[in-house]
């Protein structure tokens, strides 16, 4: 029904420009339907530029950049309804320190709503998860999984998982 | 809607059973290369009812089922089960606590439960249709999509507005 | 010159078979030609089993596992006519702290014959390098170069670049 | 053959005139996302002949130069030179030092220089054309290209013969 797409996309458009504020400090976005007047069959053109720059389109963005816009416009939609749970696979591995903060602190925001697994290498990442699975291969090719629950004052020995940071 | 267990056995590395608990918030998994750790995500995949082997990282979907190592046979069957508690009466059903289990055999032979008792993989996936546990879009999100959800193709659209309309 | 081709292909095959075991610790590796007839024309299959697994074809591969296998195919075929310079744009993002240092002192093994600039956001790669440039944005949209040299008993300071590790 | 020195002005985020200087081994360039590293990759593609605004991330050739920032206004011409030292006679020329220079206006105007002498674009990568630089494929290794390289499809078969037989 076409007048909650648009009430729906226009809920998204807001979301994102928030949630790529928090990242960006600032900047602009748009989400822009390419023909607007078939909205369910049209194609959806994003604009995103971090706060001071000019990048004529997306594709200028860097690496980093473009995983943290990724980031904003899915959970955008995620914000509209969100699923009970969320596995994030490695989604920070382009991201450098500062921005695996922002990252983890925006997934932070949401567990009230839903649960989310996070498999990554970084450091930071783990740091803010209330739970930790470690997965080895002692033998090889077969895996296994250690548990190093993380709640309250109780930090976990990571140097048996050779993780990456 | 919360994750509470996970069984995982005979499914890729997991030659072994594996249980993983699941606790509010976040739960991070971490652990060297090629352990287990996005083997664990394919598990969901697999019990919420994927049939894309392509999307499991197969060529068919026999190559689920734990092919051996170097001290190990290759096992016959692959089975991962998966318990829910319907804790905000998410799913339309009257249990509290939801499991649910899918086999495959070498022989290509599949069964499927709810709650121990057998089913088809449709009943699976219906059961989850509206939570958006079921779809791909927003509850997995990796590394590799980024190019994908910042595209203009139709994949775009279609996951903003299915998914959130 | 269709033996000329065969006599690189064989050379690419082993240096890869050495390379791949470098990385894994051992496993099996193999270059087949799609058609042999007509090797010039043909496509290449790669097979790559890391120590101990054995996964059917290297879709099955983790992520970082096939960043190493990327890499070993590539330098097999750098080491036949290795350039005077190469360029390594963030290639150890999905790497693990060991599989890092393997990445970085394979490169040094290298820097007999060719220059290497690695971008990076990793601790290990950039230790392992002789000259470190910091790009920084002090002035939104304006990038600007800081020289760090490391040679010798040098260590420079990190922190004002906010390295994600 | 050794990259020496690298110069860039009005290139992508490098507004004003920056320049590298490389030693032997291996030069790690490092910084926060988006600070411009890939940036100077792109730059040293671009003064080598790079003619596709794909590879460098545009969607026009005119995109790589500066358009300007929150304090600045655009510039009208992008310049990179690299000063090569021709220390194994790699390169077919009397020189012991090279410098090549490449200049793009708004206008859509080009020019070229090798040691200060204008010349063609085709002068420029003849020049490179057996060293492994004008090419992309194992001198320019990003972590994207990891999937490419893996892929059974014939871009890693020319990657394979074309490149060092
Ligand atoms: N059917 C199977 N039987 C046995 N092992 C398998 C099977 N399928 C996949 N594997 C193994 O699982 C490993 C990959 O595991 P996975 O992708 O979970 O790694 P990962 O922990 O995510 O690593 P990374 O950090 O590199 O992403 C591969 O080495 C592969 O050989
Ligand atoms: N013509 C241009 N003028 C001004 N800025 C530009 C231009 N082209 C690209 N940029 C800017 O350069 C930035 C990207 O730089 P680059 O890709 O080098 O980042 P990076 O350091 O590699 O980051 P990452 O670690 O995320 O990969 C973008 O923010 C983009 O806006
Ligand atoms: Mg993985
Ligand atoms: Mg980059």
């Amino acid at each position: 029904s076409e007048s909650r797409f648009r009430e729906t996309f226009k809920t998204i458009q807001d979301n994102f420009a928030h949630l790529f504020t928090r990242f960006f400090g600032g900047g602009q976005t748009a989400l822009v339907l390419s023909d607007p007047n078939k909205p369910l069959e049209s194609g959806i053109e994003i604009i995103a530029q971090p706060r001071g720059k000019r990048p004529q389109s997306i594709t200028q963005l860097s690496g980093g950049e473009r995983a943290l816009t990724a980031i904003a416009l899915v959970f955008a939609i995620f914000m509209v309804k969100p699923s009970p749970f969320c596995i994030l696979d490695e989604v920070d591995a382009p991201l450098d320190e500062n921005n695996v903060l922002r990252y983890a602190e925006l997934i932070r925001d949401f567990t009230h709503r839903s649960q989310f697994l996070t498999i990554t290498h970084s450091k930071r990442t783990m740091e803010a998860a209330q739970t930790l699975y470690g997965v080895t291969m002692e033998e090889v090719g077969v895996s296994k999984i250690i548990s190093m629950r993380l709640q309250e004052e109780e930090q976990p020995t990571l140097d048996l998982l050779e993780v990456s940071s | 809607l919360q994750l509470k267990r996970l069984e995982i056995q005979g499914f890729k590395s997991f030659a072994d059973k594996t249980v993983l608990e699941f606790g509010p918030g976040i739960t991070a998994i971490v652990g060297p290369n090629g352990c287990g750790k996005t083997n664990i995500l394919d598990s969901i995949r697999w019990v919420l009812g994927e049939q894309s082997s392509k999307l499991l990282r197969c060529d068919r979907m026999e190559n689920v089922i734990f092919n051996g190592s170097e001290n190990r046979k290759a096992v016959g069957m692959a089975s991962v089960s998966m318990t829910l508690v319907n804790n905000r009466g998410t799913l339309p059903v009257e249990y509290d606590e939801i499991t649910i289990k899918r086999e495959l055999f070498r022989s290509g032979e599949s069964n499927y439960y709810i709650n121990k008792t057998a089913c088809r993989l449709k009943d699976i996936t219906d059961l989850f249709m509206d939570t958006g546990l079921g779809s791909h879009v927003y509850s997995i999100i990796e590394q590799s999509q980024v190019d994908l959800i910042l595209s203009n193709k139709p994949a775009l659209r279609r996951m903003l507005f299915e998914e959130a309309a």
